[in-house]
């Protein structure tokens, strides 16, 4: 169906299933293909229209400023904020900015190893306390050294966690309190994994109750998911997304462009 | 609620006797829009509509004074019987030595699942499992595995080495040496469109000639869980899959998905981040959790 003016029932359906597969929700795709069957005077190919209705719909929306001093990563088990926070130091640092990367996961199996072997690699300072369970702790060290030590940026790194888990969600509420105490230039990321389906609402909309979130980091668009998800968590909870993960090295980081993140949502 | 929404469409046909394509198509249209929400894939979604659709025709089910609950209690026995009857554990070899590899995506709980199940598999079965770190590639792998290993008290082959071979090799010869009657083979998570990285799977397959392979999927997974799963499946003979994070509310309809194009049974399900979080599958309890 690509460059037709006018979509047929039978295009409007190949196009649904295609907007589907591409996790936007059934919600988000009826209204799509509902605008998209209107007949239109401009006489554009169904893809401009698609492409020019959700600019408008999105960019609306979002403000991208540029990113705060101090950057929190949170997310669920497994999404990539360790390699995300890993990539962000590498982008700051290849800016000519000084970075210091805080270990904020106390709880998981090697997981200060993990971001220390990334810290070893980009030849970046690290604060981490393998002595304590308490990542506010850890968080409080990090941040104050940074300011302390007037680095440029201060990523720091938190344990994956479910939005179900009230303990956690309070742990993470906590950890943020204690950076805002010291600072007021905090941006938080969630990380959002690319193949999530529906449930990546939840998440986003769950974490931004206990913390406010600023925006999202879209991981592993390097695979076949579109990662559909983002254009209900940006209509919905007005976030921007910061960057696209596309890979597990450290400089496969893509700033977020919305034109081509809304061409590959129609393959 | 699925059930609210059926109630009242219920309530207008009640009394047509059979049930026609006309009268059902709405109750359809909510149950297929309610799989999607649990994030099964959109063409099963169709196709599991279409048979419940036949087998709803002609039946005498809205004679029933609860027509409503009556028709959810079809489709999720349906749905239940499709996710797969009997729950399955590990197919143990007949040769004494059992040998399982996990695969599957980047950070979908492949390394957690290793060590879950050998404590499962050591507690639950009696088995003497032996843990093989062979994802050489993400920072600290290994060193996850061994620090899981020692929570659980399981041995952990691992050797400084860029070859992941030359780890499976080696660590089947230790884990006999040491009596061990199961391994476990941990790989690095990987793309099913890196061609590179499942070759490497094919030869690690083909290495430690395993009795399971287990395709480890985030309980969270949207559509794109019929792509990954197909190609994993065929690349390799998986035998079970694996859902993890099944305790957070994600629907889990991947799960009906990657079972419609595998074929494959769903084995085990994780259910905390603890080693603890670990259990058979029950197919009963995932239908009424997707159908909401
Ligand atoms: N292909 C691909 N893999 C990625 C990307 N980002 C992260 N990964 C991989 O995903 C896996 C999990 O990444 P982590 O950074 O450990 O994720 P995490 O959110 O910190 O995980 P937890 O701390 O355990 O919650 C690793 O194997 C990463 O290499 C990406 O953009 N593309
Ligand atoms: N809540 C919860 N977390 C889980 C479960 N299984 C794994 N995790 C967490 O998910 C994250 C990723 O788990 P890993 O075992 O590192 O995943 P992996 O597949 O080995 O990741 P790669 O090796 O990078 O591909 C970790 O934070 C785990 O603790 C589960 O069933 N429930
Ligand atoms: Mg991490
Ligand atoms: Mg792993």
């Amino acid at each position: 169906i690509s460059g037709k003016k006018h979509l047929s029932a039978d295009d409007l359906e190949k196009l649904e299933e295609a907007l589907l597969q591409a996790d936007l929700g059934w919600e988000v795709v009826d209204n799509i293909v509902d605008s998209l069957s209107k007949s239109d005077d401009k006489n554009l190919a169904w893809e401009e229209r698609f492409l020019n209705s959700m600019d408008l719909l999105l960019n609306g929306k979002i403000q991208t400023k540029p990113l705060r001093k101090t950057i929190l990563l949170v997310g669920i088990n497994g999404t990539g904020k360790t390699t995300s926070a890993a990539k962000l130091a590498g982008e700051f640092s290849k800016d000519g900015e000084s970075v210091l990367l805080v270990a904020g996961d106390t709880y998981r199996a090697a997981a200060v190893e993990q971001i220390r072997e990334w810290s070893k690699r980009l030849k970046v300072q690290l604060v981490a306390n393998e002595g304590t369970s308490d990542p506010a702790a850890v968080a409080f060290d990090g941040v104050n050294s940074g300011l302390s030590k007037n680095v440029d940026r201060i990523i720091v790194d938190t344990a994956g966690r479910l939005h179900t888990s009230l303990n956690l969600m309070k742990e993470l509420e906590k950890i943020n309190r204690v950076v805002r105490k010291m600072t007021d230039e905090v941006d938080v990321l969630i990380t959002i994994d690319a193949n999530t389906g529906q449930n990546g609402i939840q998440q986003a909309r769950e974490f931004n109750k206990y913390l406010p979130i600023d925006g999202v980091i879209l991981t592993k668009m390097d695979g076949t998911a579109r990662g559909g998800i983002a254009v209900p968590i940006m209509l919905e909870l007005n976030l921007p997304v910061y960057y696209i993960g596309v890979g597990e090295q450290v400089d496969d980081l893509v700033p977020f462009d919305m034109d081509s993140y809304l061409k590959g949502l129609i393959g | 609620q699925l059930q609210d929404r059926f109630s009242s469409i219920f309530k207008t046909i009640r009394g047509h006797g059979k049930i026609t394509e006309s009268n059902i198509s709405d109750a359809m249209r909510d149950v297929r829009r309610a799989l999607l929400e649990a994030d099964v894939n959109f063409k099963v979604a169709r196709r599991f509509v279409d048979r419940i659709t036949d087998k709803a025709k002609g039946g005498e089910v809205l004679t029933s004074i609860t027509p409503g609950q009556q028709f959810i209690k079809i489709i999720q026995k349906e749905l239940t019987e499709f996710l797969g009857g009997n729950t399955e554990g590990i197919q143990f070899s007949s040769s004494g030595f059992t040998t399982i590899v996990m695969a599957g995506l980047q950070g979908s709980g492949k390394t957690t699942t290793c060590a879950k199940l050998a404590r499962f598999l050591k507690n639950k079965r009696q088995k003497n499992p032996f843990l093989i770190a062979a994802d050489l590639q993400r920072p600290a792998a290994v060193d996850q595995l061994k620090v899981l290993g020692k929570q659980i008290d399981v041995p952990v082959y691992s050797e400084d080495t860029k070859d992941p071979l030359k780890v499976v090799k080696n660590g089947i010869s230790q884990a006999k040496s040491q009596d061990a009657d199961l391994i476990i083979i941990d790989t690095a998570g990987r793309l099913h469109v890196d061609e590179t990285l499942m070759n490497q799977l094919k030869n690690i397959v083909s290495l430690s000639n395993p009795n399971e392979i287990l395709f480890v999927a985030d309980g969270m997974t949207g559509q794109d869980a019929v792509n990954s799963s197909k190609a994993f499946s065929e690349t390799v003979d998986v035998t079970g899959i694996v859902l993890t994070k099944m305790d957070g509310d994600s629907r889990g309809g991947a799960a009906v998905s990657i079972r419609e194009v595998t074929g494959k049974p769903i084995k085990f399900i994780g259910t905390s981040e603890n080693m603890d979080g670990f259990e058979p599958f029950h197919p009963d309890r995932l239908s009424q959790r997707i159908l909401g």
